[in-house]
């Protein structure tokens, strides 16, 4: 854990009284490897070791008693205030319906997570509609109305994909569906896209447009390793997002994306998705994900 | 990468950060550049030309090009080959074993397939519909069944029609999961009760971090692979977690994803990963 490794560091330095610059950079040393171990991009590792070294070579850490408790304590404050700052709710939208928008790399969970959003917004006592418009990936369609059918939400499907259909005009027809079905919320499930791929971003910002989501949410897996900010910064860049869900955080990978995403977009962290059953699905914790970062 | 006229600090921290940035991970790009570092004292460089065909050399040393990456799918004598495609969720096994039977289709080899994820929504309709793209049948089961019985059943239908190849796609599942993971090492005994398992891909995504090692290791313990698919390297993922999969399992990657289709799955080359690497 960091809390080992900079007790480590600092057992060479004891009784030598005042912490030197050097010691200094030797701690701010481990903090980028544990980051790095982490998964957390490089360029966000920088900002926030540049940042932690400015408070390490304040008094709150020369006058401490434990030099690298105290330093293991910013870190982790910092972490949380970058991870959990702009922690929110989701927003829902003065006249319904509210409509959330699904984006993200193929593979991330998208589909599943709409199906949970749904459950968990229903329990809640909205009346969700999901709407297939990843009309690309083979049974995508089905996947999604099985999904809808496991949390008894319907599915609007007027399109049976594989290649037949257009997601703009679903997601259009969807809205009127919902105004007409009095559904309070709209979830589109999208197709997973590369962050690099023109024509497919394109088409996502044409959907964005279309049907003006109060939410957009970037779907990340939480085992993404430095693509996460490529793939961060140009969603944000090419098509935008006010969110963020985590998901596969059932597994072990430390999760550093989040730090990433975050620190590179300012977006926050909405939820996380914790298994592939319909309620493996909370809010997001910066303190649990600052521990699973840092551990 | 290293267009400057000269070699200093900076130089090396370009290095550093390039290979860092391709999730080479910090293990791995810390003995990459200490052999660096001695090979530019040793040879005593200065020119940053130089230095980048040293980077490149090293790199595609660390990659180890001479490695067997053939791949063990075809019939020997009298059972088919039996490819058995594995990993955690999402990373592309269903779509990769539609394209290996393209591939082989191609090579006018006869192919069954196994949809032996009995568990996601949807998921042996999509291998249906990739089996109907590329013309192989596939062998299915209902839904919650045990995936034990559609790989053997899948097996059964290819010794049955002479085929050259089965190949079994199963469901995604986190290495952590205990239960799952003893029900994949089921899956692969209770085929090898017909007939060896001659493949056993394990599909990493591209886009991993330093979880992939963890990955590699928990699913090479439990059923043995003999190689990787890395895909989605048509992204902007560099997929550098393969260096130190290869180095500590002595499993190669064989084979890469480069797309959605049925055509975007290649050979893996060291020259052309190490270049996309470095450029
Ligand atoms: N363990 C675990 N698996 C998950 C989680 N979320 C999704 N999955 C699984 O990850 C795989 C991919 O999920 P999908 O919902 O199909 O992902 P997607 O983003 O819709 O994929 P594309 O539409 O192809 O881009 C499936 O096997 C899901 O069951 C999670 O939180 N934990
Ligand atoms: N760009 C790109 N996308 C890929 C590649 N391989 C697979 N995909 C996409 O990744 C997503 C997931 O692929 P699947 O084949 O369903 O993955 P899986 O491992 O079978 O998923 P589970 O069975 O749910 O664990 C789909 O949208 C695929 O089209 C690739 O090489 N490049
Ligand atoms: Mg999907
Ligand atoms: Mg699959």
């Amino acid at each position: 854990s960091l809390s080992d490794r900079l007790t480590n560091t600092f057992k060479g330095l004891r009784g030598k009284g005042r912490l030197s610059e050097q010691d200094i950079d030797n701690t701010v040393r481990e903090i980028r490897m544990a980051l790095l171990d982490a998964d957390v991009a490089l360029p966000v590792v920088r900002a926030f070791c540049a940042r932690v070294k400015e408070r390490a070579l304040g008094s709150e850490v020369s006058e401490a008693l434990n030099p690298a408790q105290q330093i293991v304590k910013i870190v982790n404050e910092e972490l949380i205030a970058i991870l959990g700052g702009d922690t929110r709710r989701l927003r829902f939208a003065k006249n319904p319906p509210t409509i959330i928008l699904l984006a993200g790399l193929q593979g991330a969970g998208k589909t599943t997570l709409a199906g949970k959003l749904a459950g968990h917004l229903k329990s809640q006592g909205h009346q969700p509609l999901l709407v297939a418009a990843d009309l690309q990936r083979p049974n995508a369609v089905d996947q999604l109305q099985i999904v809808g059918e496991r949390v008894q939400v319907p599915v609007f499907a007027p399109e049976p994909g594989n290649g037949i259909g257009d997601p703009v005009d679903v997601a259009r027809r969807a809205k009127s569906e919902a105004e007409l079905k009095l559904h309070d919320i709209v979830i589109i499930d999208t197709a997973g896209r590369l962050a690099i791929d023109e024509d497919l971003m394109n088409q996502l910002r044409s959907v964005g447009e279309a049907v003006q989501p109060d939410e957009t949410l970037l779907v990340v897996d939480a085992m993404i390793g430095q693509d996460a900010v490529n793939t961060a910064v140009l969603f944000d860049q090419q098509v935008g997002f006010d969110g963020v869900v985590l998901t596969k955080l059932d597994g072990d990978a430390r999760g550093g994306a989040a730090l990433s995403v975050v620190g590179v977009t300012g977006k926050p962290i909405l939820f996380a998705s914790t298994g592939e059953k319909p309620e493996d699905f909370e809010a997001f914790h910066p303190d649990r994900m600052a521990g699973r970062i840092l551990d | 990468l290293l267009s400057r006229d000269k070699l200093d600090d900076e130089t090396w921290e370009e290095i550093e950060d390039t290979l860092l940035l391709a999730d080479l991970g910090v293990p791995g790009t810390t003995e990459l550049v200490e052999r660096l570092r001695t090979r530019v004292k040793v040879e005593g460089v200065s020119d940053p030309e130089r230095m980048r065909q040293i980077l490149r050399e090293e790199l595609l040393t660390s990659v180890n090009p001479d490695m067997d990456r053939d791949l063990d799918v075809l019939r020997n004598g009298r059972d088919p080959g039996v490819v058995l495609v594995v990993g955690v969720n999402g990373t592309g096994k269903t779509t990769t074993t539609g394209k290996l039977a393209r591939l082989l289709v191609a090579e006018d080899k006869d192919v069954v397939l196994g949809a032996a994820d009995t568990f996601r929504a949807a998921a042996s309709e999509q291998l249906q519909t990739w089996g109907d793209r590329v013309g192989v049948p596939v062998v299915r089961g209902p839904e919650g069944s045990d995936p034990a019985s559609v790989a053997f059943d899948s097996v059964a239908a290819g010794i049955e029609g002479e085929c050259d190849t089965v190949v079994v796609d199963t469901a995604g599942r986190l290495h952590t999961k205990v239960g799952l993971m003893d029900e994949l090492g089921k899956v692969k005994r209770v085929i090898e009760k017909q007939a060896p398992v001659t493949e056993v891909l394990l599909v990493l995504d591209a886009t991993t971090g330093q979880n992939g090692m963890t990955q590699a290791r928990v699913f090479a313990e439990v059923v043995d692979i003999t190689g990787i698919v890395l895909t989605k390297l048509d992204g902007t993922a560099k997929g550098g977690i393969v260096v130190s999969v290869q180095r500590e399992l002595g499993v190669p990657v064989k084979l890469v994803g480069l797309g959605e289709g049925p055509d975007d799955l290649a050979v893996f080359e060291p020259e052309t990963f190490v270049d996309a690497i470095i450029d």
